[in-house]
């Protein structure tokens, strides 16, 4: 399998899902194999990757929540769903799934569920990119045993900021389960130049992460567009700042993983 | 008691924290009774609202995980913290509750906990704010049992937006159970008056949801700072646009509960 990345931040709002699914787009622009293909696993329970990268509805049979019953599914194979895009997939998410939340942690091998999936499947794929909600859950929890790298977008923001610690301690936790969990790094996200107290936060995280900032993607209104159109930057605005922004990110991940 | 109010939304980001805060912060300022007190609840494991309002570090038994344990609190009176503002009560939440959100689906009477500390000490307050954290779980469900109204701060972003019906499936659910909990309406957040998607996705709000449109707060750096400097906007900057909006709304809040 080539590289399973998690968009993660407990913080709502920082972009992850926006990160997710331009990333998503934009790396089949970047290869010269255009035979390989990329998944996009949702795992927030307010699908809203599912609802940006695909325009179909869903039974719940067929979203991951298909991943979290009593039973271990033999086979996580029908839950793979193709998009508009023609290499990219979909492990989809759906709302129905916060009915099961609360019974998940009775349940045998819960922290395991995505990692077995991906044991069955992820051979296909060349990138896997997986997007997190704003918690520390099990849906989390599962995204960081089954992922090979985290990254992690951040706005120049102080709470944004203050979660960190945070998350790196409950990464800590998980590499004594998963020890190959890597910090791939941060993405500098939603930056307004000209705002004085972000541009401060901006040098304070460059100076923190050094070369662990992957990549910076200035605040745009063609991404609120594309959002507004239910769809990615790739598609709604490929000539734009912001496409360039991810496409450049894409590549440095890429590069980060030896891949391309 | 006179009010208690749930800021919500299980999107990330939306501004329910920095809402929570700055209401708080300005209520008093509305009020001819200054014996009068208010107490803001963080439910949310992240600590935000109890990082913007208190300068202290709080031992786990004193913050709002003390009610979630296996047994139940005789008392909660201790979890009421003083601020640095006369008025302004806080029960802080913390990062190390965390570790104890799965083992409560478990214990007896967890969706009552907060119910049941509000009506020990609620009638000591004139406004209960609870700060939700972005999720439908566990400390989310407590807050609907034991609020009578909430207010849902939406950008006029998509993503944002979506999520309201599902939000609203949950308010019905809980009415089964707390049938007084009223939608008090919604405030537009974060607006930027030139962003043309904002504006339009500003005019649906204003019409789907006519006089619930509770109040208006623009995008605004002064926000920013503040929150960088660990503080409210009444102390930050209480000439700002910024405050007088959050006034405004507080005002128009009081009025809907027929208060001052
Ligand atoms: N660079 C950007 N410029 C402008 N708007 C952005 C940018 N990135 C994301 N957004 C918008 O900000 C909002 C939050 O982004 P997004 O939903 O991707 O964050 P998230 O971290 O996935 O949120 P959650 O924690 O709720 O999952 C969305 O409305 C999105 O369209
Ligand atoms: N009106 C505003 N103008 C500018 N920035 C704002 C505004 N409201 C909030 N912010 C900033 O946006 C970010 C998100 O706000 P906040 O943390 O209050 O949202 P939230 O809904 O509580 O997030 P979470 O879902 O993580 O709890 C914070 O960095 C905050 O300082
Ligand atoms: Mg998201
Ligand atoms: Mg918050």
């Amino acid at each position: 399998m080539g590289a399973v990345i998690a968009l993660t931040n407990q913080k709502g709002g920082v972009g992850k899902t926006t990160l997710a699914v331009n990333q998503a787009a934009c790396l089949p622009d970047l290869r010269k194999n255009t035979d390989r293909r990329d998944l996009l696993i949702d795992t927030d329970i307010q699908a809203n990757a599912t609802f940006l990268i695909s325009k179909e509805t869903f039974g719940y049979r067929d979203t991951i929540g298909a991943l979290f019953q009593e039973t271990i599914l033999e086979s996580g194979r029908h839950l793979v769903h193709g998009t508009e895009r023609e290499n990219l997939f979909i492990v989809p998410s759906s709302p129905l799934m916060a009915a099961e939340e609360q019974r998940i942690p009775f349940r045998e091998r819960r922290g395991e569920r995505l990692s077995l999936f991906l044991k069955e499947v992820g051979d296909e794929f060349d990138i896997v990119l997986i997007d997190c909600p704003p918690a520390l859950n099990i849906f989390v929890l599962n995204s960081f045993f089954a992922a090979d790298s985290i990254l992690v977008p951040m706005p120049p923001e102080e709470l944004a900021v203050q979660g960190f610690e945070q998350l790196m301690g409950q990464i800590a936790a998980v590499r004594a389960v998963n020890p190959d969990l890597a910090f791939l790094g941060v993405v500098i996200n939603m930056f307004t130049e000209r705002i004085l107290v972000q541009s401060e936060i901006r040098s304070f995280l460059e100076e923190q992460f050094g070369d662990r900032v992957l990549g910076l993607i200035h605040r745009s209104i063609i991404l609120q567009e594309a959002s507004a159109s239910r769809t990615t930057v790739a598609d709604y605005a490929p000539n734009s700042r912001a496409y360039e922004e991810y496409r450049r990110l894409a590549q440095r991940v890429a590069s980060e993983y030896g891949l391309m």
